[in-house]
């Protein structure tokens, strides 16, 4: 119903512009209808302003812009409606190690409303883990559960 | 509600059956590549009821039935089970007085997807009805893929106004 | 024939003329997320005549001259120059005597692309031959864009083979 | 022409085969033609083993394993047909750092025919380059080189 879109658009684009200001410290973001006047069919757009630059095309945004706008989005319509558990798998891939941190620590606000588990390569990323599930195939091509040490 | 308990037996590389303990807050899944994280991943979507033999990566739904390594054959069948406890959420409808509610599926080559709900057979639409309840059904935006992030900012704005919607 | 050096001046968020003296061997790029190392590949891609907006991320030509910062005014003009040194590959056809060739592009806002070879205008197609000689042209798989090489394995059999036929 | 394309395909595939097992020891790839009556429309397809593993539907494989296979067909195609220089950007991105090694000796073993320009974050990768180049961008969103060290 146009009602209830129009709820969800107002309180995720609430929470939208304020987690990515916790992932982009200065910068400013905005979901924006492409047709106000068609609430049914209207397409949701993206506005963002990466701390320091001006706003322009999403397109011409890095690699790891991207990727942490897109998590700074997912992370809005979390922080709006919650859900039991949450399935990342290797989100932090195009990441540096100063994105990394800001994005672990978001993490970590968010896992009082949910269950997070996380498939990643980044170390930084292990070390936020309560617990780490470390998979292997000590026989080829048969995969395998093992416990997992930090060092 | 929390994620208790993964059993997962003949799907995928998981030739061998594995139990995944979960225990509260951050669970992190590491291992080499190929090892078989996202088979977890695709695990878990699983048995949630995904039909979309793409999302998991394969071209026909057996494709995530173990077929073999290059010195063992491939087995007949995959199963998943999820374990999921209530908490301060308590599971709805039928499952309202549950502390423990396990969900399996079950398929065996040449046929058809088996579901079961604490151990008695149900529909496909049972399952889904379930997840629908507890609000991880259908909320395509707590289950993201290997490799999808990026494009998410770059969607058209029908599909990223389907994403938004998913939160209704 | 290698690549000697690149100045980039106005072009995506290069606004100060920078100076990239490259040595051969193997040369690593470095920096934060979103500090300006793609768009290094870009200003080299579009020297050598890209035409296609969409592989350089923007959405008109325009989009790669310097469009300012917070505190920054956007500038009028963007330019990229190539220069190339011959070693034991010659170059061709008329730069078989030089021994280094210079490729400049410039584009003004409202403006439509400039090109010289050695400070000689010269139209894009001269430049598109000149690349074809050397063997870099037309060569996609010489410059390899960030998140693509997952998908050259998944492509279909028609996009496979036009890869291949580039080598040919 | 026929003619060119089947030696190209036969010749591009000969190093594949090769480049393939350099990157994974014990395994095997192949290119097949989907239609060997009609080269001028055949379409290219590819057949991986990963070591110890059944081939399968290519889409099964893992990100890393992805990856490292497109990795191999590029560097098998300028075997074949060498460059004066090649620019990668971020290709090791889904590596774990055993495969980011055999990937880097792969690179130190083809800069004999090319100049390399590798985009990376990684520091295994980092190791091998002969001349680093910082980006960084003091006045925000403003791009400026500096020197490295590698510490
Ligand atoms: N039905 C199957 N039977 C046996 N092996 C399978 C089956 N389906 C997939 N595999 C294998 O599982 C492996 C992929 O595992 P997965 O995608 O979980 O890796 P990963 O740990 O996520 O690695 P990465 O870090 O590279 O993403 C592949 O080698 C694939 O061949
Ligand atoms: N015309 C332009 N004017 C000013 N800034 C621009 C212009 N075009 C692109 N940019 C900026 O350049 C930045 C992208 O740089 P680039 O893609 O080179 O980053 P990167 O170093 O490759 O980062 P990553 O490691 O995340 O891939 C973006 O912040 C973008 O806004
Ligand atoms: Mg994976
Ligand atoms: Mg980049």
């Amino acid at each position: 119903s146009r009602k209830r879109f129009s709820e969800t658009f107002e309180g995720v684009n609430r929470c939208f512009r304020e987690v990515f200001t916790r992932l982009f410290p200065g910068g400013r973001a905005e979901l924006l209808l492409t047709d106000e006047s068609d609430l049914l069919e209207t397409g949701v757009d993206i506005d963002i302003r990466i701390p320091g630059k001006r706003a322009q095309n999403v397109t011409l945004l890095s690699g790891g812009e991207k990727s942490l706008s897109a998590i700074a989005l997912i992370f809005s319509i979390l922080l709006y409606r919650p859900v039991p558990f949450l399935l990342l798998d290797e989100v932090d891939a195009s990441l540096d190690d100063t994105n990394i941190s800001l994005f672990n620590r978001l993490v970590k606000e968010t896992v009082s409303h949910s269950q997070i588990l996380m498939i990643t390569h980044n170390k930084l990323t292990m070390e936020i883990a309560d617990s780490l599930y470390g998979v292997t195939m000590p026989k080829q091509g048969i995969s395998t559960l093992v416990s997992v040490n930090l060092n | 509600m929390r994620l208790r308990k993964l059993e997962i037996t003949g799907f995928k590389s998981f030739r061998e059956k594995v139990v995944v303990d979960f225990s509260p807050g951050i669970s992190g899944i590491v291992g080499p590549n190929g090892c078989g994280k996202s088979n977890i991943a695709d695990a878990i979507r699983w048995v949630m009821g995904e039909q979309r033999v793409r999302t998991l990566r394969g071209k026909r739904m057996e494709d995530v039935i173990f077929n073999g390594s290059e010195e063992v054959a491939p087995v007949g069948m995959a199963e998943v089970s999820m374990m999921l406890a209530a908490d301060e959420q308590k599971f709805q409808g039928n499952y309202a007085e549950c502390s423990e509610v396990m969900i399996t599926r079950r398929l065996f080559r040449e046929g058809e997807s088996e579901y079961t709900i604490n151990k008695i057979p149900c529909r496909l639409l049972d399952v889904r009805e379930f997840f629908m309840g507890t609000g991880v059904g259908a909320r395509t935006y707590s289950l993201v893929e290997q490799n999808s992030v990026a494009a998410l900012v770059e969607a058209k704005p029908e599909e990223r106004r389907q994403f938004i919607e998913e939160a209704a």
